[in-house]
């Protein structure tokens, strides 16, 4: 069986698909293997991973809408260890589905449930928003993984995720539990980083992950050559911070 | 009669916020009376003007579904000139209202045309996506301005983005124009950013604005004080930057 990681935020540019490439890569490099699932239509994950728009691929629409076995669209990856669940433009639909209540919200838990013994993390790219796509990834998870910039806008949205956190668990999903907050784009050289990381540590406490992502640009470049930032440039201090992070999230495993 | 520009981009964390609030409180300084009108259940916009979460107060949810008229939800800032229409988390429930189509997308222009007579720019802030709060803010629109990070990622999302406005055109909005495209965030020390701002340029050409909005800091920090740049630091880069483009805006609309 395996653990399933939604990472959630409805705040935009936290560094959501950031996270999902490159600790799903740095599972992978630890021999863990991992399956990355494109779960916005922006489908930015995948392009992060060298797979283009291509309407003639088999992707998670398709699988959600049971036209093909999940299976068939699970494509490896460069990196040994890594696949692949590839978005489309078409899962903005989802949202518009007038699927009876109960059904629209367990559709991606069912098809990663056919999934589940072949991986041993499962990670999940969520949308910037709090819709039926990524009530869909929080229904289906183990565990939310929340990326989050130390800046004021930031804070403002942790109310709102927490309070659908607790909607979801009461609903559907009992077990919800949260990852970690992971602090990314930090800068701790400026008052703002600071201050706002203390108001989160004050407020997750043990929650916050020890590793934090810094700002670097390396990792804005390697989604443009279609690789996890481990193989495109492995001694930056984005790729450094990421392996850390997964070795983070493996000891978390083996404690439970 | 006014100019309605909807600040529009499906990426997230590009700057839409902070461009919709410092753009609209710089033609307010240049005595161009401005509404600000948050269309995000995040709700950035309100709260970075001092407007914080209150369940009690009038805001555009309550004017979309006739509850009161629009003018009982505008409220005056700290700013002389500035004007704003919060928002509310309820926000949400647009894009789950199951009203015929047609009206489900003119929503909004029917709230802004009862407004347009008492000011020279109305500013909508949209949330990071194609769904129907972004559409009516596209409908109810005269143009839109598309704040754009220099990443690999944005990149992607601009084919989706002028999808979207010709099926608005061809649906609901004839003429609505793009008024421009604005580099946020910007580092032009950093060869993706020049790389990146380069194919934007060919592919935009005019339509690029000549003000570009450098990364700085004080803009990040200004929402935490309810306040717009230009009351909170305005000798920074990104007051200065702001002001520029509200002055670009400005001689584009004197010369059509
Ligand atoms: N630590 C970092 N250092 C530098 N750039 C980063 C970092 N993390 C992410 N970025 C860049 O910042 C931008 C936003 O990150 P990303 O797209 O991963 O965020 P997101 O939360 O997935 O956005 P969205 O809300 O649109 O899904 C991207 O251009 C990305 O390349
Ligand atoms: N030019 C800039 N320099 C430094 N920080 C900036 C700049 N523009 C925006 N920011 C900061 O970057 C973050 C993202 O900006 P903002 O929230 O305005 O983007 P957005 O597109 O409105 O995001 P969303 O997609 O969530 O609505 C915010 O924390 C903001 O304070
Ligand atoms: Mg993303
Ligand atoms: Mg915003």
């Amino acid at each position: 069986p395996s653990r399933i990681l939604a990472i959630t935020n409805q705040k935009g540019g936290v560094g959501k698909t950031t996270t999902a490439i490159n600790l799903a890569a740095s599972l992978a490099a630890a021999e863990v293997p991992t399956l990355l699932v494109d779960c916005d239509p922006q489908c930015n994950a995948s392009s992060g991973l060298g797979f283009g728009r291509d309407p003639a691929r088999a992707n998670l629409y398709a699988a959600l809408r049971e036209e093909i076995p999940a299976r068939a669209a699970v494509f490896p990856t460069e990196l040994e260890g890594l696949s692949l669940l590839p978005g489309t433009r078409d899962l903005v639909g989802v949202n518009f589905d007038l699927q009876a209540e109960g059904e629209r919200e367990t559709q991606l838990r069912r098809v990663l449930d056919t999934l589940r013994d072949d991986f041993a993390f499962i990670i999940v790219d969520c949308p910037p928003a709090l819709d039926l796509l990524t009530l869909n990834a929080l229904v289906a998870a183990d565990a939310l993984l929340v990326p989050m910039q130390c800046e004021y806008f930031a804070l403002e949205g942790v109310s709102q995720l927490m309070e659908t956190l607790e909607s979801v668990r009461a609903a559907w999903n009992p077990t919800l539990e949260i990852e970690g907050v992971l602090f990314t784009q930090y800068d701790e050289r400026t008052n703002l980083g600071r201050q706002v990381a203390e108001n989160l540590r004050a407020h997750f406490g043990e929650r916050v992950f020890k590793t934090t992502i810094p700002r670097n640009v390396r990792l804005a470049e390697a989604p443009s050559h279609g690789k996890p930032i481990l193989l495109y440039d492995l001694r930056s201090r984005g790729a450094e911070a990421y392996l850390q992070l997964a070795k983070e999230v493996i000891a978390h495993e083996q404690s439970r």
